[in-house]
């Protein structure tokens, strides 16, 4: 199903992004 | 680049995850009083009990009030970028906030609410802030990571 596979590759980018994020090092002055 | 009216539709479900009070609409969010309850919880010895009592609850549509809120809010977040996050913020992210408390300006304010959304996943806490997102719908995970990566795309690091 076409659909589904959007769908699933839609998470899998959601999942890659938000990931990614999370291992940022935080921001800090200096 | 995200369309910042659909931006401040999204962003409203995001903000309302934070339960903090008068945070039903995009009306609500104009006087900033909801924005500053939740700036105090993504980072409450930034955003303090102090700097939180300088925010005024309105008695009716008080514009001037609104602005001066919204005054407030935005020094303070662009302070916090540059002092804590070492984060500079492009002149076309910054939002005119008279025209929020003024007119309401949808655009505006979802300008100032992508400066939040910036504030939540770049600070200490940012963990806790981004697995919360990845709870919403995914159809506002979208619009929410669009709004991130334009803020992200030019950051000095």
């Amino acid at each position: 199903d076409p659909n589904m596979k959007g769908a699933a590759a839609n998470e899998g980018v959601l999942a890659n992004f938000f990931n990614s994020l999370l291992s940022k090092k935080t921001g800090s002055p200096g | 680049s995200v369309d910042k009216a659909e931006l401040c539709d999204s962003l409203l479900v995001w903000l309302q995850m934070f339960q903090v009070p008068s945070c039903t609409s995009k009306r609500d969010l104009t006087n900033g009083v909801a924005i500053a309850h939740v700036l105090h919880k993504i980072d409450p010895s930034w955003f303090n009990e102090t700097w939180l009592g300088r925010i005024k609850e309105e008695s009716g549509d008080n514009w001037r009030l609104k602005v001066s809120n919204l005054k407030k809010i935005l020094q303070s977040m662009m302070e916090y970028y540059h002092d804590v996050l070492g984060q500079q913020v492009e002149d076309e992210h910054v939002p005119d906030v008279s025209l929020i408390g003024e007119m309401g300006d949808v655009v505006e304010l979802g300008r100032l609410v992508q400066l939040v959304l910036g504030c939540a996943v770049s600070c200490e806490k940012k963990h806790e802030h981004i697995q919360q997102i990845m709870t919403l719908e995914e159809s506002v995970q979208h619009v929410v990571m669009t709004a991130i990566q334009e803020l992200l795309s030019k950051e000095t690091v």
